[in-house]
C-alpha cells in the first residue's frame, strides 16, 4: 500500500 | 485549488442541477435512469464519509453537502415523488455487473486496508461506472430528450477537466493520485463516445439526440 493521499478534492 | 478543477467542480454542479430542475419542472423522470442515480449517491456517501472528520476548507465542506443533498433529493424525486413517471421498464442494466468488479477491485487496490480508505477507493471507481445504466437506457429507447444529454455533456466534462486539473497538480506540485487518475480516465472514455454524438447531433440539429 502506497502512503495515503491528502483527499482534498471533491 | 486551480482553475481546471474550479470548473470541473462547477460543471459537475451545473450537471447536477439542469437534472434536477429538469425532472421537478417537467414532473417526470422519463427517460432518466434511476440506477445510475442511485450509484451516484452512493458515491458521494461513500466518499464524503470524512465530511464531519476531516475539514479541509469552506468550500469543499459545502461542495459536498451540496453534492449529497442534491443527488439524494434526485433520487427521492425518481423513486418517490415522480415514480410513476419512471421508466423501469427500459432501465434494466444489472448494476450487480458493476458493483461486484468494483468491490472487488477496491479491496485489492487501494492506499491503506482501513474502511474509510476502501471506501473511498470503491467511490472512485463505482463513479467511473456509474453513468453505464444510464448511456444503456439511451441505446435501449433509442433516443434522449435535449435536456439530458446537456446534463450528460457537463457531467462528462467534469472529469475530463479534473484530469486537467491532475496534470496541473503533478507540474505544479508533484502531487499524483493514480487511483483517482486512472478511473478518471476511464470514467471520461466511457462518455467519448456520447460526445462524438453530442457535436454532431444535438449540438448541430438542436432536437432530440436519436441514435443511429
Amino acid at each position: 500500500d502506497e502512503e495515503a493521499k491528502p483527499k482534498d478534492e471533491l | 485549488m486551480n482553475v481546471f478543477r474550479l470548473a470541473g467542480d462547477v460543471s459537475h454542479l451545473v450537471a447536477i442541477i439542469i437534472l434536477l430542475l429538469k425532472i421537478w419542472r417537467s414532473k417526470s423522470c422519463a427517460g432518466i435512469s434511476g440506477k445510475s442515480q442511485v450509484l451516484f449517491a452512493l458515491v458521494f456517501t461513500t466518499r464524503y464519509l470524512d465530511l464531519f472528520t476531516v475539514f479541509i476548507s469552506v468550500y469543499n465542506t459545502v461542495m459536498k453537502v451540496v453534492f449529497l443533498a442534491l443527488s439524494y433529493a434526485t433520487v427521492y424525486l425518481i423513486y418517490m415523488r415522480f415514480r410513476n413517471s419512471y421508466n423501469s421498464e427500459n432501465d434494466t442494466f444489472r448494476v450487480e455487473f458493476l458493483l461486484v468488479p468494483v468491490i472487488g477491485l477496491s479491496f485489492l487496490e487501494n492506499y491503506a486496508f482501513t474502511p474509510l480508505e476502501i471506501l473511498w477507493t470503491f467511490s472512485i471507481f463505482l463513479e467511473a461506472v456509474a453513468i453505464m445504466p444510464q448511456l444503456f437506457m439511451i441505446t435501449k429507447t433509442g433516443e434522449a430528450e435535449s435536456i439530458t444529454t446537456h446534463y450528460l455533456f457537463f457531467l462528462g466534462l467534469y472529469r475530463a477537466l479534473y484530469i486537467a486539473n491532475w496534470v496541473w497538480r503533478y507540474h505544479t506540485e508533484s502531487f499524483y493520485d493514480l487511483i483517482a487518475i486512472v478511473s478518471g480516465v476511464v470514467q471520461t472514455i466511457f462518455f467519448c463516445d456520447f460526445f462524438y454524438l453530442y457535436f454532431t447531433r444535438v449540438l448541430r440539429g438542436r432536437g432530440k439526440m436519436t441514435l443511429p
